[in-house]
This record gives C-alpha cells, structure tokens and sequence, in this order.
C-alpha cells in the first residue's frame, strides 16, 4: 500500500525524530510494514538502536549522490515489521553533495518508488529547515505529521509552515495531504501547554489529531535501551501515546 | 568594547533564543550596553517583548535586503542597556531574499561594523542550521556559545560541529574564538542529564561554562510576561542561572 508520510517542521526539537522513531515502532507492533527514512544530514536515527556509525554501510545520502541501490541501505533491525534507511552524512563535504544532488527536489520520489509497495508505511524524518531534503520529502510525500510543541510561539510558526507547505504543495506535489497536527512534549504542569492547546484547537480543529503525546522521560531515556520505549516500556505514557497515534492513523 | 557573540547551534530546540535573550537581560541588568540581533527568518524575538510584527518597522531583513541602515531597524525596548533588531522576515519570498544576500558570507559583518561600538555586547541569535545566515554570524562574530541540551545525542552532534566551525573559522573568520559550551535545559530528574554532563566534562572540559541552565517554566512562561524572567522573577532557577553566565562572561 506504500503510504509515504513526512515527519516535518521548522521549529527546532519538537520531536520529529521522536515521533518517526515511535510511531514506527508503534505502525509496526499493530502489523504494519514500516520503513523509517532518515533525510536529515545531522540525522542519528541508527543511534536510537544502538547501531554505530561504523556499523553502517549506506545510507540515504550513498543513495542520493552515489546512486547506490536503495535495497542496499536498508537496515533489517531484527524488530518485526521495522526497518530503517539511515542518513549516513559522515562529513560536511557530503552534506554539501547531498544539498546539491538534492536541488532536484523529486529525487527523494523516485528512489522510494523502486521500494513503496515493500511497505504499509514509510515515515521521513525531516531536518528542522525548509532546505532541500525537507522540500524532497515533501515532493515525494502522500501526507504530512506537522509536531507541535505547545509553547507560546507555536501557532504563529504553525500557521506560517502551513501556508509554504500549501504554496509548496501547489507547485510540486498537489497531492499531498496534511496527515494532522501533533501536539508534542506536552506538559501537563505548565499552564502552557492547556493554553496552547486550546489555542491550536480553535486556529486548527479539523486537523489537530486527538492524541497528544506528553512530555515522558522514557522517550527520552530510549536511546540508551537501544530501542523505541513501546520496546521496553510499553505501557509509559509516551508508548502508549505514539500507539494511540498510529491507531488514529491507521483508522 | 562591542564584543559580538553569535549563539548557535545545528540541533533544533536547544534554547539558542532562550539564551540570547536571557543572557541579553542579564548582562543589560549587570550594567553592560546590550544589543540582540535576531538572525533566524523564523525568529520571534520580538515576541518575547511583547512587541507585535505590525508595530516592526525594520529589521536585519531591511537592512541586508534593502539597505536600511542599522539604526533604523533598531527597537528601544524600554529596558535600560538593552536594544533589539528583529528578523522581520514576513513571508517566504523574504526568506528566499535574506537567503540570496546572505550569500556573501561578509555583509552581516560589515552592517555590524557600522555600530559596534556603541554596545559593549552584541549577541546573534541563529536558526537551527549551518545556512548562510549562521555563517554570515559566525563570519561576524568575535566569539560563539554553543548551547547543549544533555540528552543522548549531544556529544557526537557537538564534536561534529565543532569541527565544522573550526574549519570555517580557519576559512573566513581566523580569529574566531570558542567562548563556551553551555548546558542547557539541564532536567535534575533525569538520569540521562547527570550522564551526559559528565561525558560533556569528559570531552570538553576546558569549554565548558561552569554555570548550567536548568529546565525552569519561568523560563518557556515568560512570553506571556512580555519579559526575560530576569524582570519578573529574578531568583527563580532560569533567572539566576543566566545572571550567573552573565557574570561568568564578563571576567
Ligand atoms: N514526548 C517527549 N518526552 C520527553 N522527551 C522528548 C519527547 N519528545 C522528544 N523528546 C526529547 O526532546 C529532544 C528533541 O527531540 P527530537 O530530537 O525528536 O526533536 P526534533 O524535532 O527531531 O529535533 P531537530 O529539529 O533537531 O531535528 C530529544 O532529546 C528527545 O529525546
Ligand atoms: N531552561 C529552560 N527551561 C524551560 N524551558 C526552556 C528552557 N530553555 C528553552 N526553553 C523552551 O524550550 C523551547 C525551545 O527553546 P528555544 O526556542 O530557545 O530553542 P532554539 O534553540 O532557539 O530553537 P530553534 O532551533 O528552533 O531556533 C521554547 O519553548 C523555550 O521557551
Ligand atoms: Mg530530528
Ligand atoms: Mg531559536
């Protein structure tokens, strides 16, 4: 079924990454085939299964500029269901390259359409930029996840992104859909967050989706468990909220 | 004295804003003629201010794009020694405008020149990337704080980009100095932030400032306030933590 979906956002360290890494997991343990893309230069998703970067034969940037075969830097990660094309940027000569190849912005399209029917899902992890990997994810994308952090700023950004996304979408890929809204590193103790949240609903309704991942520190100790936190804590609140997620996709 | 010190950071979230402004108030509190300088598109530092986009005249968009002069694109905030240029970045075509300008790595150095001298401090704040406007900060710059959020990637994204500025130090801007590494969003209920200030001791001891900012709400509230927590609670943890780098700079 080959359902392409971009994790993406300008704002820096809303959890893009967190919510691939999670919602991956989640997509795979309700039997959904899943492939997580890592198009992030700085991208070190490898790292959240303990894979090292010696570890790592190709990735998305040996695909992009040395036109290695996609099936060739796909990681089988011993998980059901769950594997992962790491970034594989090892130097900023290679960051440089891949920014080049990548000015073609429909690049990132083809090669995932030599692997698209492999999957139910696969998720693109996107640099917090409006650059060239971003504008290829959102070439080759059938919707996008826009993670938002509830805090004072968020709305204004929010509604900014959206419109480049739309005027983006217009030119490149009429298509594309907004998957939903999440709100992230929710905080139940800061007034913040309720505030915020409210705000989103009345700016955002329709596509805000209902659930809302809380701020939970077994998402952030999961890198050092090697894997995702439904792997090893499955009923925390941060597990439990990236597989009510993936339900709410799947619906 | 105007001693420029741009904040940056490749990873996204990590409290560069959060500083500048914060450590802007603080040395402004500490006596210190203090300018901010928003160079992120994306930026909102007015909104910490309080200060709405329609009341912005100017901003670096003006002065890089259209030359305006500086001093026209400088806001009063009606804070003893503390004065900000916003980004004033509006929409997309902007964006793409500050971006093509912003090719020559030179010209936020030669705008800075023109009133250097009448701040003892200038701070730049960055967007999450090595863009050109970044670059164009680091080619300005005197020194760079790197801000540091202790969570389980920060060490290998901080050796990967340290390597990069020196490198680009060595090209456009040899006398570029570290002036510190700052721990930020330090969250004591975490095991991860005791492990990895350690690592950060381990593997950059002598770059590493001796204050830590810790996670405090006054810190993300203070948007609402329309003020750095300096000027409305200046004993809580955030507070104090920034008059301490404050203080810790300026020996
Ligand atoms: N719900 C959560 N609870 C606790 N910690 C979280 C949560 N979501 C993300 N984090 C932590 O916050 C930090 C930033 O998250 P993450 O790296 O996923 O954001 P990002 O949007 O991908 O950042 P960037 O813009 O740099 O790519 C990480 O240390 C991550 O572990
Ligand atoms: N010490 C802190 N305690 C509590 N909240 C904080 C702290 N530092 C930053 N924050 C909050 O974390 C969020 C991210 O901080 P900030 O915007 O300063 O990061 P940034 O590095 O500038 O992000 P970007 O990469 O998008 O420019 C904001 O909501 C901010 O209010
Ligand atoms: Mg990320
Ligand atoms: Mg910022």
């Amino acid at each position: 079924m080959g359902k392409i979906i971009a994790v993406t956002s300008q704002k820096g360290g809303v959890g893009k990454t967190t919510t691939v890494v999670n919602l991956g997991a989640s997509l795979a343990i309700l039997g959904k085939k899943t492939l997580l893309v890592d198009t992030d230069p700085q991208g070190s998703i490898v790292a959240n299964f303990q894979i090292d970067d010696y570890e790592v034969q190709n990735g998305i940037f040996d695909v992009i500029v040395n036109k290695v075969l996609m099936t060739d830097a796909i990681i089988n990660l011993g998980i059901e269901n769950l594997e992962i094309v790491p970034s594989n940027v090892r130097n900023e000569k290679q960051e440089v390259d891949l920014f080049t190849h990548g000015l073609q912005k429909h690049i990132l399209k083809s090669i995932l359409a030599t692997i698209k029917e492999d999957y139910d899902y696969i998720l693109l992890d996107c640099p917090p930029s409006l650059g060239t990997m971003t504008l290829n994810a959102l070439a080759a994308a059938d919707s996008i996840i826009i993670p938002v952090q509830p805090e004072y700023f968020a709305i204004r950004a929010l509604g900014r992104f959206i419109k480049t996304i739309r005027r983006f979408g217009q030119e490149s890929n009429p298509k594309l859909k907004l998957e939903g809204i999440l709100i992230t590193l929710y905080d139940k103790r800061l007034k913040q967050s309720k505030e915020i949240h409210q705000e989103l609903k009345n700016g955002f309704q329709d596509f805000l989706f209902d659930t809302i991942i809380p701020r939970n520190s077994k998402l952030s100790e999961a890198p050092s468990y090697g894997k995702p936190a439904a792997f090893f804590d499955v009923s925390s609140p941060g597990s439990v909220g990236y597989l009510k997620l993936a339900e709410e996709i799947i619906q």
